[in-house]
């Protein structure tokens, strides 16, 4: 991480993120909903940051859902 | 392995078509575990920086899979001011180029973007209440000037990155460029008892000069949002002062023995016509070191080096006098030195100052400074990347993140973080990065 944040503890342990269905979501409770500029488009900048722009194969989930 | 749909965000305030100010909150609570991958912040503002660090956690394993660890943070800036200087003046830089560095400035947690707009020997911002500024200044009036919608883009784009815009323009020195705009602006310079045909500083003798920056700054305080302007006044050369018979008449009228009080009359006459738009100014230290009185709000930027003080010395003195002070004598990145000198930046400690807890609070933060004079859109990219980040990271994190062999480590992947975001960060060792093999 740059810059290093004041305080951070992670571990081994992790999660996998599948590009077609992860996104950002407001919280029940934000003062900030959809339709806040600042948010609404940080959310779309940072999914192409993290993914690109270009499409991604669906997820194949053997049977049962991980 | 579990997986992650979504990063839920939750933020206190929205002020989310606010402006942000030096006083904004940008802290934020990052939770990535079993049960949640929640971002808690007070403001829209560290919502963003929260936004940044998570897209930093995420990592992609060889066979393309992305992941995220099991995290905690909680993360708040050390100072408020974190500034990038870019100089507009010696080298145009195309709107892109502002955009794109507006954009590598939020993956810093930067969050002051200080345009040096107007110096020698150009005026590109086009006023609409002076358009002989810029149509007569020494940039081409029809390509190399920033139109009011560019202004306008470029404070939107920042607004949205929570980046605030600083925007300077330097008198009464520096004023080449002034002069072709606003004839009667400039001290005519004498040789005898002749004009000599060249001109100096801002005239500071007549009223039309008051008249003039009245109406000049009335335009940019309404153009930009921010606060703060920078008014600069720093490295006035008295030369044509002195020369001049009207302006001897002058001090002999105000009765000044020193061209550093009628520097000082005219500096603090400009401050109060700004001050009157309920606006706030940063200048550079040659106010303070030349005892101009300034409102108990100013923002003092220290830029020199060694004279007339070391620049801790003077950041002793800025804030035994009770003033607020930014630093950036020891971060100006258009010095490029043998070896890898963004360690001196990251050294540094904006505190190590003999002062009181008191005079350490009123140290705001820093700039990086990227003067223009060898610098253009050609080269600015790898010389501000990632070597900047070395001054935001010691501009954000705690004073005790000072361990230059995990910054190297981390910078040198940060640095190819960049080169995936298509950002052309120059190496900060010899070495290379993935990404610069991966098809992009």
């Amino acid at each position: 991480l740059w810059p290093w944040p004041q305080y951070i503890r992670t571990s081994h342990r992790r999660y996998t993120l599948y590009p077609n269905i992860f996104q950002f979501r407001y919280h029940a409770g934000s003062a900030a909903q959809a339709g806040c500029a600042v948010l609404d488009e940080a959310f779309q900048r940072y999914r192409k940051l993290l993914f690109g722009s270009g499409s991604w194969p669906r997820p194949s989930f053997p049977g049962k859902r991980f | 392995v579990l997986g992650k749909e979504m990063l839920v965000v939750s933020v206190a305030t929205a002020e989310c078509d606010e402006y942000p100010t030096l006083e904004s909150a940008e802290n934020y609570n990052l939770t990535i575990n079993d049960d949640k991958c929640l971002l808690l912040s007070d403001t829209v503002w560290g919502a963003l920086r929260g936004l940044e660090t998570f897209s930093q956690l995420v990592w992609k394993s060889a066979e393309g899979t992305f992941f995220v660890n099991k995290t905690r943070i909680r993360d708040f800036p050390r100072f408020p001011h974190r500034g990038l200087l870019l100089d507009t003046s010696r080298h145009y830089l195309p709107l892109s180029s502002i955009l794109d560095t507006l954009d590598v400035m939020a993956y810093n947690k930067f969050n002051v973007f200080h345009w040096h707009l107007v110096d020698d020997p150009s005026f590109p911002y086009e006023s609409f209440t002076y358009p002989q500024l810029s149509r007569k200044g020494s940039y081409n009036p029809a390509t190399h000037v920033y139109t009011a919608q560019d202004v306008k883009e470029i404070i939107e784009y920042a607004r949205l990155r929570g980046i605030r815009v600083l925007a300077e323009f330097d008198t009464p020195g520096h004023t080449l460029s002034w002069g072709p705009g606003v004839p009667g602006l400039l001290t005519p310079c004498y040789s005898g008892s002749q004009p000599s045909g060249t001109f100096g500083p801002v005239n500071p003798s007549l009223n039309s000069t008051y008249e003039f920056m009245s109406t000049f700054f009335l335009e940019i305080s309404a153009v930009f949002p921010d606060f703060y302007l920078h008014l600069g006044g720093d490295e006035v050369d008295f030369t044509c002062w002195r020369s001049n018979p009207g302006i001897q008449d002058f001090m002999k009228k105000k009765g000044f023995n020193d061209f550093k009080e009628l520097e000082s009359f005219y500096i603090h006459t400009l401050l109060d016509i700004v001050s009157a738009y309920d606006k706030g100014y940063v200048v550079w230290q040659e106010v303070f070191d030349n005892k101009v009185k300034v409102r108990p709000d100013t923002v003092i930027q220290v830029w020199r080096e060694t004279v007339p003080v070391d620049y801790m010395k003077e950041m002793e003195k800025i804030t035994q006098a009770g003033f607020r002070a930014l630093l950036s004598a020891p971060w100006y990145l258009n010095h490029i030195t043998y070896g890898p000198d963004w360690n001196d930046m990251y050294k540094v400690e904006p505190l190590a100052f003999d002062g009181t807890p008191e005079q350490e609070a009123l140290v705001i933060g820093g700039e990086a400074c990227m003067w223009g004079e060898y610098v253009d859109s050609t080269n600015l990219v790898p010389r501000l990347w990632p070597r900047a980040g070395a001054v935001a990271e010691r501009l954000w994190s705690s004073n005790l993140t000072n361990n230059l062999g995990f910054a190297y480590e981390r910078l040198s992947h940060f640095r190819c973080e960049l080169l995936r975001r298509g950002v052309q960060a120059q190496p900060i060792n010899v070495g290379y990065c993935e990404q610069e093999f991966e098809q992009t």
